[in-house]
């Protein structure tokens, strides 16, 4: 297993941080993999009664071969299941996103993205917390990019 | 990526 731990800070408040990236409709993850994974398709459920939703989306991106063998041949579709802590008026936040492709033994490949974050009057700050368990030795470098 | 993403995102929808 590997961690990464970044500091982050936005130029928006907490309300506005939350609003934006966990909107309901999905609109930022979905506008995040059409650019940066290239799924121009990615799904987004509606948050649930248990303040959770799932994110569907299938990479686009050029793979080692070995990570390719190891997934089948192809790339699957990730599945990214996201909770969210916050309530309205609370200072601080936390999101947790588990991604595991949809294979059989996915779960080696399980990523996990705490982000939390605390308000800061007009902006807000907090730590972004990535924690790899991808059991393939040299894939970590990749994924973490 | 996701931070420079988030930024910018963030930026724009100022």
């Amino acid at each position: 297993m590997k961690e990464a731990v970044f500091d982050v800070n936005f130029n928006v408040s907490l309300k506005t941080f939350i609003e934006t990236v966990y909107s309901d409709d999905g609109k930022f993850y979905k506008s995040f993999h059409s650019e940066v994974t290239n799924d121009p398709k990615a799904k987004v459920t509606s948050w649930d009664h248990t303040h959770s939703r799932t994110i569907t989306f299938t990479p686009d991106v050029k793979l080692p071969g070995f990570f390719k063998t190891a997934l089948g041949g192809a790339i699957p579709p990730i599945n990214d299941a996201q909770q969210l802590t916050y309530s309205e008026g609370a200072t601080s936040a936390k999101g947790l996103s588990v991604s595991t492709p949809s294979i059989k033994g996915g779960e080696r490949f399980r990523t996990q993205v705490e982000i939390e974050i605390q308000s800061c009057g007009a902006t807000c700050k907090g730590k972004i917390r990535i924690e790899l368990t991808a059991s393939i030795f040299g894939l970590q470098g990749m994924l973490e990019g | 990526k996701f931070i420079e993403f988030t930024n910018r995102y963030l930026a724009d929808a100022d």
